[in-house]
């Protein structure tokens, strides 16, 4: 942003820049710190639970299953978000360049497993089927 | 059902049930996940047999199985932790398939409530109903499963027995024994002291079944001593359709998604 925002007496505005930066109180930095921490990408939790939809009358196993989402903002630097891959820091560095035409990385899985549900069907035949990719284990910036 | 079957992440580490919906948001979830699971509807079962073979044997299989660390698929513990190894007779051939597919289904015996004017023994006739078979999956492997336990009689000691299993075919609809025709799909010679899990083979006999539904009259096993003398199953340790629950004759079946799936539309 320096680069970009540079006046020509640069010394002025940097002056400026520090003033206005030591104005911020502490407590709002923490504000701050705490918020990035809760919109950094990761894992978060949601669990189905095919018990409380009263499905245990045909679902046998399992009781529900850890579905995870990914949730969080990708933004820089890039390197302190989890799991970012190199295509992740071009697109942050496309972003700072052109924020309106170039969006950020997103926060998506980058590992999903599998999962299997074991049920009865309407003629008391059990199936036993395998979901892949149902079960996001680890997120990451793309 | 008063309680809401999403449960979400509260920020410190805990997971708690999410906000109360209403009745509409929770039809659409129920929708949303049964498509999710690639089914149109909620399945009705009468009634639940969880503790005869079928179910018991892929309930052996669902708690064996761990995630492949490299593919993130399901597959069957390679160490044989689970007891589906030792108690379904699992051979590194089954592994392969059960490895394989994406969908087991296991067919509970109704043989012996059908065909009542058939004139053979109702303890014998298997018949599985394949009509919740999806037509959109590969079919990889369809195996019979009988059991043999203790042997009452000491036949064994001076002959050898074989099981046969034979496939009932006959006309539509026809059930008249004389328009009945029996076709062998399997046999085997019963091991004196063997006590487990015989498999067979029924594949051609499941994928005619499932083609033409009306054309499954089921299955017949036939227990015949050396000189050709018919025996009772139990005689020499065979469990029949009248067998202890946990034991009795099933059938199963190994599918394989035939290609990607359209994308669901919600």
């Amino acid at each position: 942003l320096s680069r970009f925002k540079r006046s020509p007496n640069g010394k002025r505005g940097k002056k400026k820049r520090n003033r206005s930066n030591s104005q911020t109180s502490s407590s709002s930095l923490k504000d701050y710190i705490q918020k990035q921490e809760f919109s950094v990408c990761q894992k978060r939790n949601l669990y189905v639970s095919f018990r409380d939809l009263g499905w245990q009358d045909w679902i046998i196993a399992p009781d529900g299953y850890a579905a995870f989402f990914c949730m969080g903002i990708c933004s820089f630097p890039i390197n302190s978000q989890m799991n970012a891959t190199n295509h992740a820091i071009v697109q942050t560095l496309t972003h700072l360049l052109e924020p309106f035409l170039y969006p950020k990385p997103s926060c998506a899985p980058t590992k999903l497993n599998s999962i299997s549900v074991l049920y009865f069907d309407d003629k008391q035949n059990v199936n036993l089927r395998k979901y892949s990719k149902m079960v996001a284990t680890s997120c990451g910036c793309h | 059902p008063e309680h809401s079957p999403i449960y979400v992440d509260n920020h410190k580490g805990q997971t708690v049930a999410g906000e109360e919906i209403s009745d509409v948001d929770r039809a659409e979830i129920q929708e949303d996940l049964l498509l999710l699971l690639g089914l149109h509807r909620r399945p009705r079962p009468a009634f639940q047999e969880v503790q005869s073979s079928a179910p018991q044997f892929l309930m052996d299989i669902y708690n064996s199985m761990v995630d492949d660390e490299d593919t993130g698929d399901l597959k069957l513990d390679p160490e044989g932790v689970g007891s589906a190894w030792k108690d379904f007779n699992i051979t590194t051939v089954d592994k392969q398939v059960i490895d394989e597919s994406d969908l087991i289904m296991s067919f509970i015996n109704h043989g012996s409530k059908l065909f009542k004017e058939l004139e053979l023994p109702r303890s014998q006739l298997l018949w599985f109903d394949l009509t919740e078979v999806p037509m959109d999956e590969n079919q990889l492997d369809t195996s019979l499963r009988v059991y043999q336990g203790y042997a009452e009689d000491a036949l064994f000691d001076y002959q050898s027995v074989t099981l046969r299993i034979f496939q009932l075919i006959g006309g539509e609809g026809e059930t008249r024994p004389d328009d009945i025709q029996l076709k062998e799909v399997g046999a085997r010679v019963l091991e004196p002291g063997y006590v487990g899990w015989l498999t067979f083979n029924v594949s051609s006999a499941a994928d005619l079944w499932r083609m033409f539904p009306h054309s499954n009259l089921g299955l017949f096993m036939e227990v015949t001593s050396e000189g050709g003398e018919q025996l009772v199953p139990g005689q020499v340790g065979l469990v029949d359709a009248y067998g202890e629950q946990a034991r009795q004759p099933f059938m199963t079946a190994f599918f394989k998604q035939q290609q990607l799936k359209r994308p669901l539309p919600r």
